[in-house]
């Protein structure tokens, strides 16, 4: 683990005052490692370790008598700052109707945490209703009506004629101005970031929604491509929050810190099961600790 | 720093970035650098030292060769297995129409019998394969659904049953003793039954420890490794070759039944390092 190896590393250091170079180095080295080996990018991880650098250097870390601590205390609080200091949940503010859209690259997890999304909101007093665009994956209609079902939550139906999803948002849309629900869930088809027909579709579903919450539904397996993922979805569409999918399994999570470096916006719910009620709100000193492993 | 000539001082960070940010990971990443450290003569350029580090990633991936050719000539049955939302649903149908066209008669089992939508998910991408599914009733467990599909494989004479499984974690001990049991009613049909592991190519180093997790619990052959239509370089399969000296099969690299590839090394080795 790595409060052992910065242990390791800096032991001929303690209490003798004495700063040798190649000691700061082997521990920088360690703390490198772990973040890389927690899947946060590499340029993320350099800039990361300036910070630290920096910051130990001035509260002489490296004269204390327990260097490897208060290094590693100083790696948990630069963690914790930029993964955000307090846990933020959704952001549904001023005069419903309020719409929540999700985003993401294929098999994130944006069904299943639409329908999760569904039971939170119910849970607080909301009456919300789920839609999706995604005309292009088989069964996804049934998929995300199975799983409203279970709930007991409405789902804006396609009706009979194929429409395009932008048709299909502008609909569900209309409907909800005239309906009693107060929160819609948009679920859309997965896309690469990379696909730039499908990105300019997102930009353009946005504009005619004007979601007051734009989620991206990201796994939190994923390595470094995080980093070009979320920056490439946050300049399409301005992203207001993440969702971490798949907690649940042992990934460290490092691509938290790269998307929140990247984007600026805050991790606001995980995912942690395949159940209705297997999403939780983001903690960041639960995370800091997980990506350090 | 140019291509050609004298090495720059930073050339092994140059590389250990190239290789870090295709998700080989720190240790692979590091155990590649030295080997090719100990190999490079005194005058050696950069681009020469590029040219033998693809030649290395090569080595890696041949070593634990493909036999993507002679794969299905066995009547068998194949067990399609990954994290969940790794795409093995697509890949398996996109699979049964790549057996298909080697004029085998393809079977698929529906033994995802826990998500919503799975089976008509199946059903409607098999429909587009012309590829017959057996799918269960509703409640009937994945193992129960296995064992009539292979009554309908020995019954029909097939040549290739491909068994859709739930996507799951590596991490939850009841599914992986699921699919321990999907794997032994598989083996009692009599047939050799093989497991293809689907990885999503935007994974990161987990995708290393699903790979152990599920070896250990049912083996594998290969690997299929999806969305590399992406940005993503899935260099993870550099550490698993490494480790567990699991070959890659083919690649996923897109939404559509055609969009599969054979996996060719040395293409993907360019492709890593560019
Ligand atoms: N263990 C676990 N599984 C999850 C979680 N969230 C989603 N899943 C599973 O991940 C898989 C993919 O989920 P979907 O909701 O279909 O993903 P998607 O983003 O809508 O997929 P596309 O629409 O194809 O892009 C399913 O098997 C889900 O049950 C989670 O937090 N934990
Ligand atoms: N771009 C791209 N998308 C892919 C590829 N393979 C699968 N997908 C997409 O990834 C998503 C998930 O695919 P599925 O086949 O449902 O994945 P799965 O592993 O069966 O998912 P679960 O059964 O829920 O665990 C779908 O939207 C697929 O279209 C690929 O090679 N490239
Ligand atoms: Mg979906
Ligand atoms: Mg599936």
């Amino acid at each position: 683990r790595l409060q052992e190896r910065l242990n390791e590393a800096l032991r001929t250091l303690k209490g003798t005052g004495v700063i040798k170079e190649g000691h700061i180095e082997a521990a920088f080295r360690e703390i490198r490692r772990a973040l890389l080996e927690a899947d946060v990018h590499f340029q993320v991880a350099r800039a990361f370790l300036e910070r630290v650098r920096e910051k130990a250097l001035g509260q002489r870390v490296f004269e204390s008598l327990t260097p490897d601590q208060h290094l590693l205390m100083i790696v948990h609080e630069e963690l914790k700052a930029l993964l955000g200091t307090e846990a933020q949940d959704l952001a549904l503010k001023g005069a419903p109707p309020h719409v929540i859209l999700l985003v993401g690259v294929q098999g994130s997890g944006k069904t299943t945490t639409a329908a999760k999304l569904a039971l939170h909101l119910k849970r607080k007093r909301l009456e919300p209703l789920l839609a999706t665009t995604d005309v292009k994956r088989p069964a996804a209609l049934e998929q995300l009506l199975t799983l409203a079902k279970a709930l007991n939550v409405h789902v804006y139906p396609w009706g009979k004629r194929p429409k395009s999803p932008l048709a299909l948002a502008e609909e569900a849309i209309d409907f909800l101005r005239t309906s009693r629900y107060d929160t819609l869930i948009l679920d859309t088809q997965g896309r690469l970031h990379a696909d730039e027909a499908l990105m300019k579709e997102l930009v353009q579903m946005k504009q005619r929604i004007q979601p007051k919450e734009v989620l991206l539904v990201a796994d939190a397996m994923t390595g470094q491509d995080a980093l070009k993922l979320a920056g490439t979805f946050h300049e399409a569409v301005g992203l207001t929050g993440i969702v971490l999918t798949k907690m649940d399994g042992d990934a460290r999570g490092g691509c938290a810190l790269s998307m929140r470096e990247i984007t600026g916006v805050p991790i606001k719910l995980i995912g942690t099961g395949e159940r209705p009620s297997d999403l939780e709100v983001f903690h960041p000193e639960r995370m800091a600790s997980r990506i350090l492993g | 720093w140019t291509g050609k000539g004298q090495l720059p001082l930073d050339w092994k960070e140059k590389l250990e970035e190239a290789l870090l940010s295709a998700d080989v990971g720190y240790r692979a990443t590091h155990e590649i650098l030295a080997s090719l450290g100990r190999q490079l003569a005194q005058s050696a350029g950069f681009e020469e030292v590029q040219a033998m580090l693809m030649q290395q990633i090569v080595a890696i991936l041949k070593a634990s060769p493909a036999n993507t050719e002679g794969l299905w000539d066995e009547r068998q049955a194949c067990l399609i297995i990954g994290v969940n939302g790794s795409g093995k649903t697509t890949t398996l149908v996109k699979l049964a129409r790549h057996i298909q066209g080697k004029g085998k008669k393809v079977l698929l089992a529906a033994c995802d019998t826990f998500r919503a939508g799975a089976v008509s998910q199946l059903e409607i991408l098999a429909g587009r394969a012309a590829v017959p599914v057996v799918k269960g009733e509703p409640k009937q467990s994945p193992s129960a659904v296995l064992y009539d599909a292979i009554r309908v494989f020995e019954a029909q004479g097939m040549d290739t049953l491909l068994v859709d499984t739930a996507g799951r974690l590596h991490t939850k001990a009841p599914l992986i003793e699921e699919l321990k049991k999907m794997r032994r009613v598989a083996e009692s049909s009599g047939f050799p039954v093989r497991v293809l592991l689907v990885l999503d190519a935007t994974q990161g180093q987990n995708a290393l420890e699903q790979a152990r997790q599920f070896v250990q619990a049912v083996g594998a052959q290969g690997v299929i490794l999806t969305k590399m239509d992406g940005t993503a370089k899935g260099g993870i399969v550099l550490a698993i070759a490494m480790e567990l000296g699991l070959p890659v099969y083919f690649l996923g690299v897109g939404e559509d039944l055609e969009d599969l590839l054979l996996f060719d090394p040395s293409s993907y080795a360019e492709a890593l390092l560019s």
